[in-house]
């Protein structure tokens, strides 16, 4: 309805305010209707400005920019409205080490409510999970799974996963 | 309601039965090399929720899912994803009932509040949806995740090269994630 | 032909002059941080060598490239970039010629078989092409590099993210590939 | 013409299935015509098997494995025609540590009549190179180059680059 769109709109975009600056260590981030007039029908326009540059359409952001106010929206979203679990498959890919750390501390800042499943190559991303399960194709073609245990047992590498619960 | 337990039996690159298990909440990190299926764990998930795309999961019709085959193996007949998760407000140690979740009802599981969902494609195009043993439609399976971002807009899921596709997709577009999440 | 250097100023983060060099072959290598404006600097080369886009540039229209100003600076006038490559059969010590490359020929520069190639674009929308100090056509640049792949259908320069286009793109798109290379 | 355009064809196949195995370590890479009777308006193409998998579209590749396919072909078709320069804009982004050194390795191969432009935030690609620029923003908004000298001259910050022809 015309009335719960207008309030999660106005939710989500407080909290995008705050996630943008939070990932960009200041800056201006934020969601604007394309048409106020007619909120029943409009889009949602993104405007972002990271700390000191001019604001200029989100087309011209780097790659890594352009990740980053993604992400925030994301996790804007899901602060409203949390998910069971969030897969992100190699979303960290454009980020540079130091975005990767401060996006590793907003993904864990959310995982108290949420379960977060994080593909990734990065060994920050990576550092981040108490879960890890490892991929591998010994025989060509064919995968098969490793769990990693982290948390208060040793390391041990196992040919099938047993249940945590 | 909390992650439990994915299952992958004949999808894509799991020939054979594959089985990961999650606490519910926590961060969990899935690695390996290129090409060693990590994006297909992802598939499976958005899968067994109910994706309609072929394109989505790469591939040019569903039936590219089943395992095609590889130099030692013989190709599958039928690809089988089951999704398990649970309500953790259902009480322990009284006997498996009907519940309700999103304000659905889903039929008794295997333990109390336990919800499993599972998805069948065989090579003939059959395709079956199945919650907690019960054969059902998709839209029951749309139904349960409806506004939790897992459902048919799911934007708790994001596929690998797709995170751009937020910032660049048309207004209308996004709009349909804050109705979603509404 | 060889890579001799490449000067940006007032285009897009390039606010003041900067230049880069090259030594016309081997690995180099552009580093920094997310936003600092490595990207920038192959958009730089796209649009020296003629790009007519301004959505492959990543804007709305051609003026998007001209600096915008910042925080602490004005917005500027004009961009400039400027491009010089140099013929390394050309021989030093001789008085500087009109050369020919690529089968075309090119006006004397200021070292024997030096190309300068400059872009410039006003804030009111004018533009200019400059080979080696004359005014020239953008169609004089495109056939300086036609079928060297630096050409309109520049499959030399992959822009970030656009790797996975070759595969993705259409069979007659692939053919242009080759065709310039033909 | 018809003629050159099937004669670089041939050519830049045959250079694509040596560049896909080396990038591979095997496996099935090639080009084909859409349209064999009709040469002269004829598609082209890719099929790709990495080693021990069965051969299915391309679309079904991994990130990786497409990225490693791409470049391949390109590759291939500099080894036919080189370019005076090739300009490589973060293409390591979904590759693995080894499918990087592999890159690398390739990208050496071809450089000593091609110059290679590699963005990267790789420290394997980055190592690879004989001149590196790092690009700053101390002042937010205002790119600045700064050229890191890696051979035979200690390592020096500059506020402008000395040309070094
Ligand atoms: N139906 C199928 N049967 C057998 N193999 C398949 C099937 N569908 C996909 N594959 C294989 O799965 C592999 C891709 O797996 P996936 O995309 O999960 O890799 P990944 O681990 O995500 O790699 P990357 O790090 O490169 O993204 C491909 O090599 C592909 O050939
Ligand atoms: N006309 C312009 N005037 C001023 N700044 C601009 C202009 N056009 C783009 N920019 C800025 O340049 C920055 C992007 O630079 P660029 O894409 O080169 O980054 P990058 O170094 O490639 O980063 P990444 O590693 O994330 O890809 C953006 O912050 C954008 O605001
Ligand atoms: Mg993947
Ligand atoms: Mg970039």
């Amino acid at each position: 309805s015309r009335k719960q769109f207008k309030e999660a709109f106005e939710v989500v975009n407080e909290n995008f305010r705050k996630t943008f600056q939070t990932l960009f260590g200041g800056g201006v981030g934020e969601m604007r209707l394309t048409d106020e007039e007619n909120i029943g029908e409009s889009g949602i326009d993104i405007v972002a400005s990271p700390p000191g540059k001019k604001l200029q359409s989100v087309a011209l952001l780097s790659g890594g920019e352009k990740s980053l106010t993604a992400l925030a929206l994301l996790v804007a979203t899901f602060q409203y409205k949390p998910s069971p679990f969030c897969v992100l498959d190699e979303v960290d890919a454009a980020l540079d080490e130091s975005n990767i750390q401060r996006f590793r501390r907003l993904i864990e800042s959310m995982s108290d409510c949420t379960q977060f499943i994080l593909i990734t190559h990065s060994k920050t991303t990576m550092a981040a999970a108490s879960t890890l399960y490892g991929v591998t194709m010994q025989e060509p073609g064919v995968s098969k799974l490793v769990s990693v245990r982290l948390e208060g047992e040793r390391q041990r590498r196992l040919e099938t996963s047993e249940p945590s619960i | 309601l909390k992650l439990k337990k994915l299952e992958l039996f004949g999808f894509k690159s799991f020939c054979d039965k594959e089985e990961l298990t999650f606490s519910g909440s926590g961060i969990a990190s899935i690695v390996g090399p290129n090409g060693c299926g990590k994006s297909n764990v992802s598939d499976g998930i958005s899968w067994v929720l109910g994706e309609q795309s072929a394109k989505t999961l790469r591939g040019a019709r569903m039936q590219d899912v089943i395992f095609s085959g590889s130099r030692d193996r013989k190709p599958s007949g039928m690809a089988t994803v089951s999704l398990t998760l649970y309500d953790p407000e259902a009480r322990d140690g009284q006997p498996a009932v009907d519940g309700t979740i999103n304000g659905l009802s889903y039929p008794a599981g295997k333990r109390p509040g336990e919800i499993n969902v599972t998805r069948k494609l065989f090579s003939s195009g059959d395709s079956q949806y199945i919650i907690n043993g019960h054969v059902s439609r998709l839209r029951d399976v749309h139904d349960l995740f409806m506004g939790t971002g897992l459902g048919p807009n799911h934007y708790a899921i994001i596929e690998q090269g797709r995170i751009g596709q937020v910032l660049s997709s048309k207004p209308l577009d996004r709009r349909a994630i804050i109705e979603e999440a509404a």
